[in-house]
């Protein structure tokens, strides 16, 4: 690289030329959000630079982090366990001193619209912070715990007060998913067919919203 | 018909039409959108009397009149940008996520002395 191009990458808050190797498509939330900053006119002037009004969160970087980790094995005797999959986000993206102002985890599914487990059936879902092998960390209640009805064909979750302490530079963000068939006394149904909703599972994504340095010392001197 | 003569760029500070093309500086494999943006620059003179529609400081007006009393010794002012606006990329970064991010003051509105 040139001096200047480094300069000027340095300058875009970049240490280096990015070089992807397998670039996946781009996530819709993205293109709406570009778009509509290209497209609308803004009420009161431009859009604030260091701040996402799509989310109304301070942040000048918007990252999706595709989901990294395995399915686990279901061997535990948990009879109603549909399935466990470890979440593994790799965050080596983010830069020293950006501060983190929103964290969504998104699950999809492969339903085109609402979809019932089985009539008054309810589908449990738990995220845990995972152990270093993967399994939920023993002592530790779960991060978050649903329950649903009705599964839909995306499933939105707020990270962000769980990831205060996580999501930092160099850091990897590893979790443990865990959905299940609700317990209900009288079930008749075999625990497979329980479990119908969630096999559907597709995958998940991370975003996280940031705010980069530049954006920080600008608001602080405002 | 004798073609009209074109009409004659004035010399004045004012922002100047530049498009950056990403692919001209070889970024066209991680910039995803958009492939380029009209970013301007500010070009012209400051010449002595500043008029009121060059966006002038007074530390400028005094300059011009100081150069022109002494042309060798004190430049004219500069004609510089004084109200940019922020646009927003969207890249792959190096481990193929993808990233939106804002950036201040990369497109010239308006150039001042």
């Amino acid at each position: 690289l040139s001096p200047q191009e480094s300069s000027l990458l340095k300058s875009l808050g970049l240490s280096a030329k990015p070089s992807p190797t397998s670039p996946g498509p781009v996530p819709p939330v993205l293109w709406r959000i570009f778009q509509k900053r290209r497209t609308l006119p803004w009420p009161g002037g431009e859009p604030e630079s260091c701040r996402v009004e799509e989310f109304n969160v301070p942040g000048n970087i918007v990252r999706v982090f595709a989901d990294q980790g395995r399915f686990l094995p279901e061997g535990q005797p948990q009879g109603r366990l549909c399935l466990r999959k470890l979440l593994f986000f790799n965050l080596s993206a983010l830069e020293e001193g950006e501060r983190l102002t929103m964290a969504q985890l998104e699950l999809r599914f492969h339903h085109n619209s609402y979809h019932s487990p089985s009539p008054g059936q309810v589908l449990e879902l738990r995220l845990y912070q995972a152990s270093p092998r993967g399994l939920p960390r023993p002592g530790r209640g779960p991060l978050l715990e649903r329950s649903f009805v009705q599964l839909r064909k995306s499933l939105l979750f707020n990270l962000g007060a769980a990831l205060k302490e996580g999501a930092a530079p160099g850091r990897n963000l590893a979790l443990v998913l865990e959905i299940s068939a609700g317990g209900r006394a009288g079930d008749s149904g075999t625990p497979r067919s329980l479990c119908a909703g969630s096999d559907a599972f597709a995958a998940t994504s991370l975003l996280l919203v940031t705010l980069g340095r530049r954006c920080q010392a600008a608001r602080s001197r405002r | 018909s004798a073609p009209s003569p074109p009409a004659t760029p004035s010399p004045l500070c004012k922002p100047r039409r530049l498009y950056i093309s990403f692919s001209d500086v070889g970024w066209e494999n991680w910039i995803i959108a958009p492939q380029g943006y009209l970013a301007n620059y500010c070009g012209g003179e400051c010449p002595f009397p500043l008029a009121a529609e060059l966006n002038s400081t007074n530390h400028a007006v005094l300059q011009t009149l100081v150069h022109s009393l002494d042309p060798q010794g004190t430049p004219q002012p500069c004609c510089v940008p004084v109200r940019l606006s922020p646009i927003s990329i969207l890249y792959y970064d190096n481990s193929d996520n993808v990233v939106l991010r804002h950036y201040e003051d990369m497109v010239v509105d308006e150039c001042g002395c």
